[in-house]
């Protein structure tokens, strides 16, 4: 079974097209596994984005060389699986 | 393990066996109003099961589905509440009784069983179908790009690798050509919303094309007033919208192949949540969601009961 300990999701707000286009080309970096939960398009929109534990340094280091503000969504994607499995399992119970 | 859907743990998230078994029981409880149509099969071999709630026959027909991204948990889960509810609300809600006693309503709680059942098992992230891609070590494809309406498109990927493959064809996907086929067969089918999560909107087409939809004007201000149902509960904040212009451009999609079959009344939901919990949404949250989305549903099919076509 997949584990994720350590992934985070971030949620980034770009400020302007020029961050959404760097945030598209971000999304076609396939090495770095990322899962947009929402995707980059308007800087209207906040994108949410899944960050594996082994990318997330290189992520945080590009968003801040390009200014680009973000905080953390889910601090350990892991966390919040074990809550929701402690929860199924108490109902099964 | 409940003996009857009053048992049935409305406020936990469940597995695929636990989904079916619901179905199984909310028929035998209510087999005057349910039953359940299986309309294909997954890849996998898993029934593609659909609920009917009918009071008479040639009726007509509205459609709700949940589930066709696997991971968005509180859409199945919120189809099994709306389930309950229609059956519980029959004869006693008498907006709902009226339109039970002129339509058909049909809801496929577990629209890509494939996909759930992995959610479940290996890879709870996961969204799409689960079909191996021929030339690929990357399985599965996108439902939501894979019908036949501006198949291939922008915002739909042709490498099998990404979370929005669109397939090899148009309506590749056992999962999305069981609808098709439904759809077609039926032939009466009025209103059809297809369910997803978690960004708070409510979409209508197109999202394959710029162009408005032909009842772009009444489809607004239809989801204005859903929304605003929607909203009167627990003042969760909704956007609508086009899928192109409130979201992004994506071909291939549920409701624009719907809308160009004829069916006015085409609405895609994302229900909560935003900001949090993304696909992840606790547990306890799945009543307040499911109760809100409830109030648009009925603003929807009321319309559609009140503006027939």
């Amino acid at each position: 079974k997949k584990t994720f300990e350590g992934d985070q999701v971030l949620r980034i707000t770009a400020k302007n097209e020029a961050q959404i286009f760097l945030l598209k080309e971000l999304s076609e970096q396939e090495h770095l596994g990322l899962d947009f939960w929402r995707e980059p398009v308007h800087e209207s929109l906040p994108v949410d984005v899944y960050v594996p534990f082994h990318s997330l340094q290189a992520v945080r280091v590009f968003l801040r060389y390009n200014q680009i503000q973000y905080n953390v969504m889910i601090m350990d994607v892991q966390d919040l699986l074990d809550d929701e499995e402690r929860e199924m399992v108490k109902y099964r119970t | 393990i409940p003996r009857s859907t009053d048992d049935f743990v409305y406020t936990a998230y469940h597995d695929l066996n636990s989904i079916y078994s619901f179905m199984d029981m909310l028929v035998a409880e209510n087999s005057n109003l349910v039953s359940k149509i299986v309309i294909g099969q997954s890849y996998e071999n898993r029934p593609l099961n659909v609920l009917k709630f009918s009071t008479g026959a040639n009726r007509p027909g509205i459609w709700f589905d949940t589930g066709i991204h696997s991971r968005e948990w509180v859409t199945q889960a919120s189809g099994i509440w709306f389930a309950k509810k229609i059956v519980t609300d029959y004869g006693r809600d008498p907006v709902l009784t009226d339109i039970l006693n002129n339509y058909d309503i049909f809801l496929e709680i577990v629209t890509n069983p494939d996909g759930f059942a992995y959610t479940h098992s290996r890879d709870r992230m996961w969204r799409k179908t689960r079909k191996p891609n021929s030339g690929s070590s990357c399985v599965g494809v996108d439902p939501n790009r894979n019908w036949d309406a501006g198949f291939g498109g922008g915002g739909s990927s042709s490498n099998p690798c990404t979370e929005t493959y669109r397939g090899p064809s148009a309506h590749s996907e056992p999962e999305v050509k069981a609808i098709v086929d439904f759809v077609k067969s039926h032939g009466k089918l009025k209103a059809f919303v297809s369910i997803h999560s978690y960004s708070q909107m409510l979409l209508y087409p197109y999202g394959y094309t710029s162009t408005p939809a032909k009842d772009k004007a009444e489809l607004h201000e239809l989801a204005k007033k859903a929304i605003a149902s929607l909203q009167s509960l627990y003042n969760t904040r909704y956007t609508y919208g086009s899928i192109i212009t409130t979201i992004y451009q994506a071909s291939g999609g549920t409701i624009d192949w719907t809308y160009n079959q004829g069916i006015k009344y085409s609405y895609t939901f994302e229900l909560r949540d935003t900001g949090r919990y993304g696909f992840l949404l606790p547990a306890d949250q799945i009543i307040p969601t499911a109760e809100e989305t409830w109030l648009a549903l009925m603003a929807i099919m009321e319309h559609t009961r009140n503006n027939p076509y």
